[in-house]
């Protein structure tokens, strides 16, 4: 007979930790910095703090396994918001824990990827991590933990807390895994030149584990405006969100559920809606039946008087900060950005931000070179999957542009933001083709192409006329 | 400040269901028969029972939001184990339980699959599951369901139990959804067309919205021999398994752990290995530190004295069964099949299976046609980023052997099976590039490439022969 069990959340992604992106000691120490960098980058940026954020990898010697894995340990430190202490335990040591479960833009969304660099570190080396943190209070904490994976609950080995002298106020985590720097080495080089193309306000350290210093210094002092939460919107809504809004909401009537709970439904719209769905808007949303609010789902989603999402919410790059990213890094000969205006899906804004740049500094390579963001993050793997990939090299038809792929130096840059990124994997590699996310794109870069293509016309008259 | 939350597997599943699967309505549908189906299946082939699994798909009028988009009622039923009345309302109601995480091959793995099919119409439909089910003792138990997502839990809403005259086994869910079947049939009629490829001993009826009758009879009632459960092998091993092993046992002493414990770890193997990583035999199990486990695991990993695992727990295809399978659903003029001799990674066994088939049925579509299975699921999405498609279109040189793929009608197939296939999203669509899984398609791949390039060379003399 067979034999039922039900399994925790990090039992479930230690028994898949390629889903999670830990499927080998490369991508293992690469997941391990990223996720870690994308931490503090979030905890600075949603405070208006120009990140400091500092990493060192050393190899611990004696535990090789063979010439390149080795176990590294991997030193994070931001001067972000910190952790309150309370949290700290449950924030690095629980799988679906965390501060990013509302609609915001943020490069976390899962609750899930310190804890695994966590969790890959401790079933590789069986080290506990050290996290030391301090909101800026009047303590700072250091905990030393481990997570029990089949509870998935922390482990509390030590914590001490100390007195928070220069109102400091950060995070630091050292966590021990077993990796693969050398092979892995490109890619995380990669990782922080492009964050630093995006991420210009940001001071990035990296400290090698043979000891050498790479250094990205800030380009300028001004961070963006932060992103902030919204509220949802009525063509996202599903029974379950509604449901969950109706269990909470102090509203006596549907008008007032409508005006309160929803971004964007002003008085007038609300009335005209639940006109429209055939509900009085003095009906108290606590009495809905099951089928009351299936139905008004369906009303929401085809009635066409709500205002569009409005993208206030979102921070972008801005076209004057991509270009500069651009120029700084890669030196070409040409570039032309564009932001599109914002845009929908499923009720959440977005905004896409594409560049094409060409020459210069940009190697041949037979190929469009291709680099992705999404809120603000370099995604390098799997670009073959990604809806950037698909438009770049199914939907635009280059030759239309005088571009010849093949032998021009192309850079093509895309960058999404939202208040949540259609990740079809927890690793965050790569993107899925939604409709209007795909048009923007495409639409995005039919723009700058068009520009690419005055220029190298203008560039070809030019040389003909220096023939002459 | 921020504001910590924690959120059950469910919640997770429900925030991001474009990660399991479920991202539009015609995904949803598509993938909700599919994991249905092979729920059934697994239950029906681990007892030996020729499968009958019968799909209807019927559209609720009056409810569609658009042309397309509608609640379909999707009913699966099958003769297969059925499941115990005291696991019916968990095994379907909680995200993370199931009866298959054991080390058997199997086509269920991360105990979600049916579980967010029934999420999905909850939160599309607000309509309970209904779940009939004996495991052919006295009782058919009949369950209505819902999930409470926030804490991952079951709701029973009704259930009955009857006399079960006949002694009837087996399975019937009936889930409401909102779907898009039109969109979605071409996918659902090729997933059940090529599960009849490598289910030739299963009878598969699909009646469609329209009423239509699709059925792939069964051509065989030979079952092929139900895979087993095997112990891990010492390679495969990490710290946590380790100590969960150790908290287990009731050996006494490392000699009969290692015996115990492990895949093909005799007496002898067990005294040299333990000698090389310098611990007793006689040391009690339970008395080994944490730095001595780490050292275990170590040793483990770089012992080469572990005879490699067995395969005798898979249950591979066969070279007759696959070349039947593409013979009947595919006419060609010329396949040639291959099994390669087990392999294994991470201390995982698999066999891979690999397939090519020229002209007859085949259509001429500009490039190859790719069919890829893992442990008999069909693979339909996610093409570009599956380890088949990267040897296929990446690292075989076709010229080489005189095909040309432009011009000729070619279909290739990969069969891989093993206790743990390396998926790299939890929607079980494509696969890992894992070194050892690359090399063993790309060398079966060869041997069938150069029996297609002998059968080309033959067939242009022939037609030569006849010109003169
Ligand atoms: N360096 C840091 N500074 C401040 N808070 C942090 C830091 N690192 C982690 N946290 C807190 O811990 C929580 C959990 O982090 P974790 O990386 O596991 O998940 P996440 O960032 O919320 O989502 P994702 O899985 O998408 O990364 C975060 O939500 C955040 O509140
Ligand atoms: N038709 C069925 N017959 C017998 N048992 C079933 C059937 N459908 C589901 N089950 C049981 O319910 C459990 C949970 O099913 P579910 O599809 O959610 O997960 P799974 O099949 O274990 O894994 P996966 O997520 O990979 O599909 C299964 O493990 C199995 O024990
Ligand atoms: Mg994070
Ligand atoms: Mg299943």
């Amino acid at each position: 007979r067979e034999v039922f069990y039900e399994i925790s959340p990090a039992d479930f992604f230690y028994r898949n930790k390629d889903i999670a992106g830990f499927s080998n000691p490369a991508r293992a120490i690469y997941s391990t910095i990223r996720e870690l960098i994308e931490n503090s980058l979030d905890a600075s940026e949603l405070y208006g703090y120009p990140p400091d954020i500092y990493v060192r990898v050393t190899a611990d010697s004696g535990l090789s396994t063979t010439e390149n894995i080795n176990v590294y340990t991997i030193r994070v430190g931001d001067n972000g918001s910190g952790v309150p202490a309370r949290h700290i335990p449950s924030a690095f040591g629980q799988v679906f824990y965390g501060s990013k479960y509302k609609l915001r833009q943020s490069r976390g969304t899962f609750g899930l990827g310190g804890t695994m660099a966590i969790l890959y570190g401790q079933i590789t080396t069986n080290s506990p991590v050290k996290v030391i943190s301090s909101t800026g209070d009047r303590a700072i904490h250091e905990y030393e933990l481990m997570i029990d994976i089949q509870r998935n609950r922390p482990i509390v080995l030590k914590h001490k807390s100390y007195k928070n002298e220069d109102g400091w106020h950060g995070t630091v985590i050292e966590v021990k895994i077993e990796g693969d720097y050398p092979r892995a080495m490109p890619k995380i080089i990669e990782y922080l030149k492009q964050t630093a193309i995006v991420a210009p306000y940001a001071n990035l350290t990296f400290v090698d584990p043979k000891g050498r210093l790479y250094r990205f210094e800030r380009v300028t002092e001004e961070m963006p405006k932060p992103p902030t939460e919204t509220k949802p919107h009525p063509y996202g809504s599903d029974v379950e969100s509604i449901k969950r809004m109706i269990a909470v909401t102090p509203c006596k009537d549907m008008l007032s559920f409508m005006t309160t709970h929803f971004h964007k439904v002003g008085r007038i719209t609300a009335e005209k809606f639940l006109a429209f769905a055939g509900i009085s808007p003095k009906k108290r949303p606590k009495s809905l039946t099951n089928n009351d609010i299936v139905e008004l789902v369906k009303a929401m989603k085809e009635y066409d008087g709500f205002r569009s999402p409005s993208a206030d919410c979102l921070s972008p790059l801005g076209e004057n900060l991509l270009k500069a990213g651009i120029l700084k890094e890669l030196n070409p000969e040409f570039v032309s950005v564009r932001q599109r205006s914002p845009s929908v899906y499923s009720g959440y804004p977005f905004i896409v931000e594409v560049a094409i740049a060409y020459g210069g500094g940009i190697p041949k390579t037979g190929d469009i070179l291709l680099y992705r963001f999404a809120n603000r993050i370099p995604l390098l793997y799997d670009e073959a999957s990604d809806v950037s990939w698909k438009v770049v090299h199914q939907l635009i038809n280059w030759k239309h542009y005088n571009v010849d792929v093949q032998t021009m130096p192309i850079a093509v840059f895309t960058h999404i933001c939202s208040t949540k990124i259609p990740y079809r994997s927890v690793g965050k590699e790569f993107i899925a083709d939604i409709p209007e996310i795909e048009r923007e794109i495409l639409a995005g870069l039919r723009d700058v192409a068009r520009e690419l293509s005055s220029y190298l016309t203008r560039r070809r008259a030019i040389e003909m006329e220096k023939k002459r």
